[in-house]
């Protein structure tokens, strides 16, 4: 049975600040994935950027070439790998967030998100 | 306790036809929804648009001024007032969906998600 996040987490695909919305709606599309680690030419994690901030600059203009620091979310909600997988779900429940990336002292490890427990978890009733 | 779709389900915003891609990404941003119901001039269920349809726009082309209809989904999974949640649960998951329209015969009555799922339901751990 599942207990923390590092026995269900998945690979999170990243992309470097220097990119833009549309390369960030590509990868999304390509990986099937809802969220993507914006990380700094260090490699360090610096934002995230979902499916919501995409649609968020569609609402206001074509903005297809902005750079992604003008749309990513700067102070990144994360769990640890040892996170108890209760505590992730209130956190994301709390946030209303979907997603966290999974990070430690050398950097991001992966996600844990609503989908992954729902298939892995919860919905086994 | 809660049994089924009617005891759950939530507003759901509609969106004509020949509206544009543009016009989808600012209502979900207003209505902080995930999805949304496009209907016909009739006012028939004729398609939904998501997060997704938009992220996928605008990682091939500038698709703001795109109508409606060349990027949502035209076959429509759909949930009745009357069907129990658990059942909800394992469509969605089935289909890899995060919202399914609630609809009888007189209409589009709501929405039902995995978010809406979770808060009032199964994270009550
Ligand atoms: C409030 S949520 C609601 C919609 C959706 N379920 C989602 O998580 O994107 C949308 C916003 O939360 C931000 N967000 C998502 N996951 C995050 C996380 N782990 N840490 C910080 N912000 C996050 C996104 O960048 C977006 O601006
Ligand atoms: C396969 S899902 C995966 C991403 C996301 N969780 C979602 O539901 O949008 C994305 C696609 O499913 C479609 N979709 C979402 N809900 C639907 C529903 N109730 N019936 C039919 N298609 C749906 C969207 O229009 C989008 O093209």
């Amino acid at each position: 049975s599942y207990r923390t996040v590092a026995d269900v987490m998945e690979p999170i695909p990243t992309i470097t600040e220097n990119r833009t919305v549309r390369d960030a709606a590509q990868l999304l599309v390509e990986k099937n994935s809802e969220i993507l680690a914006v990380v700094s030419e260090a490699g360090d994690l610096s934002g995230v950027v979902t499916e919501w901030d995409i649609t968020r600059a569609s609402a206001t203009a074509c903005a297809e070439d902005m750079p992604l620091p003008e749309i990513m979310t700067r102070e990144v909600i994360t769990a640890k790998p040892t996170d108890n997988i209760l505590d992730v779900v209130r956190q994301l429940e709390h946030y209303e967030i979907s997603a966290m990336p999974v990070v430690d002292r050398e950097g991001v490890l992966g996600v844990i998100s609503s989908d992954i427990l729902a298939r892995r978890t919860l919905y086994r009733l």
